[in-house]
């Protein structure tokens, strides 16, 4: 059996190599699939159907490698150290989740070992409590202000819970203290049991 | 100000006005997005009532006022640049959608890129005075992603130089365009080219739908509004059936296919032509992703900052929900893909820019890549979008499910660009089919350019990796 590339799980470069190399193998598998189902005397469209699970995987493996690729390319623009950092903890997270939702992929190309998997999952856990103290700026930084949210939950002064209040009090449904149904229907209603 | 939310500001190890300017894309343009977005703000005409309290009708008529104000107003400001029109638009419509989305987004971009020089004289005046208000009908019933499988016919009469356009079956009804069920009185209708008895596929038409005074639907029209549904409640997506309904000759879009008056087809140089716009598209829709991630986990990370509950340490205070590595675990992955997003979407959009004049020059060469690249991002980032906002939806508990939180919105308005613009699985199989292509082309020793170049390397991978 192959060797797994040694990878360092804190060198994006490296990290990205991997998704790369993942990509290729799902896109020679996919080909592969074609061929197999073109040996078996199917019609070139009957192959390609008879293979589209594999070439949507193939195509979602190309596309995400092309975003961790960018996005790391992105981190080499910002001259900003603090912003550098706080960017690169968001890079490292993006890059390594991917990895552990797709672990299948990557065992499978044998692009990487269960206990690398194990110490990858460690890593999250680690760069999680790093960008806690930052969750907030980091959205702060997205700058939407709240007519554009439009969200109680999300404002941002956090007054969350009396402008929750305030704002189901304007409810159509409560235009009047008793509404209408109660005479047409409940009371009605009684009278008859 | 909550004194939660205070102390998380406090902790934070930037500067956040500078990260904003990088989102921005430098000072100058965070500037100038908030001069653009207190227009709307600071507008006495865009108080409005919350959309969650009214009726379907009223909030068509509040979207239609908002969109005819802005028109004007974006006029009167002198606002051309494109990108500043998003800015003042996306403010005013908030979480929701424009009325006349598609008179701005795909009916006069149609008009600019293919009309020939006498339609342009004639319908850019009377589109961009809203004379004439148009919408884009190409998916039917029973039609969607695949154009070949369009139903809808325009038979050449030379007799009389018309076309005559149908809608055959019910399958052929034209269904979802944006604008078309109450407020377009014209639509450019893409439906199979007939003349001399044979048919060259799909072409666009302008077709009149209502009257320009009375907006009655004229003679042959049966036009209406498809009804309620998961979200866009601001549009009147619509249906158009057609019934032997005559337009002049004139009125097909010749800038590059053509019939003569005889009746003779002329093909049009490149069947490439419509990539270009696809692309476009499909490179802001990938920004949709990044901007509805920022909003939702905006949403839920602030909200995870006020809100305590329960207890990690018996007797202790009710602790920051935010503090759970559970909430952690749901949102900050969704943060880190929001961001990825962001600049995949700013790549893209400057990828299209820099080859956009390759291509009105005429050279494709890096079209085909492009083109199937931007295909499988939108699919690839709006399904982990989609499914992102419901994680953030779902880490705000029941208040998440509350319209007051704004993520319901968020979720129903976001969600069809999984579909649009290209169903997604067909996005996928698009790009699949470059990368095979791509990897029979290696496999022959071809070198190939661009981001497929791995696929070279795999080649030369695998004899590394296997043992001799």
């Amino acid at each position: 059996a192959a060797r797994p590339p040694v990878v360092d799980i804190n060198d994006l470069a490296g990290l990205v190599e991997i998704y790369k190399l993942r990509a290729s193998y799902l896109v020679e598998l996919a080909a592969k699939s074609i061929q197999q189902e073109l040996q078996r005397r199917k019609s070139q469209e009957d192959a390609w159907n008879n293979s589209a699970i594999e070439l949507v995987r193939a195509s979602d493996a190309h596309c995400h490698y092309v975003v961790v690729k960018l996005f790391t390319e992105k981190l080499g623009e910002i001259g900003d150290t603090a912003i550098h950092s706080v960017t690169s903890t968001l890079a490292l997270l993006y890059t390594l989740h991917g990895i552990t939702t797709n672990s299948g992929d990557f065992l499978q190309a044998g692009l990487l070992t269960v206990p690398q998997m194990m110490q990858i999952s460690a890593r999250i856990k680690e760069l999680l409590c790093q960008l806690r103290p930052n969750a907030v700026a980091l959205v702060d930084s997205f700058d939407l202000h709240d007519k554009k949210l439009n969200s109680v939950l999300g404002r941002y002064d956090g007054n969350v819970y009396e402008h929750m209040f305030d704002w189901a009090r304007r409810s159509p449904l409560n235009a009047t203290e008793v509404h209408e149904s109660f005479h047409k229907y409940l009371k009605p209603l009684r009278s008859k049991l | 100000m909550n004194p939660d939310i205070t102390k998380e500001r406090l902790n934070a190890t930037f500067d956040v006005e500078k990260l904003i300017n990088i989102l921005d894309g430098g000072p100058e343009k965070t500037k100038r997005r908030r001069e653009i977005e207190s227009m709307v703000l600071n507008d006495p005409d865009f108080k409005e009532e919350d959309p969650n309290f009214l009726s379907r009708s009223e909030r068509y008529e509040q979207a239609v006022r908002k969109s005819a104000q802005m028109i004007l107003k974006i006029r009167e400001y002198g606002i051309a640049d494109p990108d500043e029109i998003y800015h003042y638009k996306n403010i005013a419509m908030g979480n929701h959608h424009e009325a006349m989305g598609l008179q701005f987004a795909m009916f006069l971009p149609t008009l600019y890129s293919q009309c020939n020089p006498q339609q342009a004289r004639k319908w850019i005046p009377l589109a961009e005075s809203f004379r004439v208000v148009g919408t884009y009908a190409q998916t039917e019933l029973g039609h969607g992603t695949h154009l070949r499988g369009l139903e809808t016919t325009a038979t050449y009469d030379p007799a009389t130089q018309e076309f005559v356009l149908n809608s055959p079956t019910i399958s052929s009804i034209k269904w979802w365009p944006g604008g078309l069920g109450k407020t377009s009185n014209h639509a450019i209708v893409l439906a199979q080219l007939y003349t001399q008895g044979n048919c060259h596929g799909l072409h666009a038409f302008i077709v009149p739908i209502r009257d320009m005074d009375t907006h009655e639907p004229l003679p042959g029209i049966v036009v209406g509004d498809i009804g309620p549904k998961f979200g866009f409640n601001e549009v009147d997506n619509g249906f158009l059936k057609l019934e032997n309904v005559r337009i002049p000759r004139e009125n097909m879009l010749m800038k590059y296919a053509k019939v003569e008056p005889d009746g003779t087809y002329e093909k049009p140089p490149s069947s490439k032509l419509t990539y270009g716009t696809m692309v476009f598209i499909r490179s802001i829709i990938v920004g949709e992703s990044a901007r509805a991630l920022s909003k939702a986990c905006t949403i839920s990370i602030r909200y995870s900052a006020v809100r305590h509950q329960s207890e990690i340490k018996p007797g202790s205070p009710e602790p920051q929900i935010l503090d759970y590595q559970t909430q952690q675990y749901k949102l900050f992955p969704v943060l880190a893909m929001a961001y990825a997003f962001t600049f995949v979407g700013q790549y893209m959009k400057q990828t299209y820019l820099r080859i956009s004049g390759d291509i009105n020059a005429g050279d494709f060469s890096e079209l085909p890549e492009l083109h199937a690249l931007s295909a499988g991002l939108k699919a690839f980032t709006t399904w982990a979008a989609n499914s992102a906002i419901e994680v953030c939806r779902m880490s705000c508990g029941g208040h998440g499910y509350s319209r007051s939180s704004a993520l319901p919105d968020i979720y129903v308005e976001f969600t069809p660009t999984c579909t649009y613009e290209g169903e997604n699985t067909v996005m996928m199989l698009q790009t699949a089919r470059y990368l095979v292509k791509s990897y029979k082309q290696a496999k022959a020793g071809q070198r190939l350019s661009g981001i497929v170049s791995y696929l070279n390397e795999a080649e030369h991978r695998r004899v590394q990796v296997q043992p001799v």
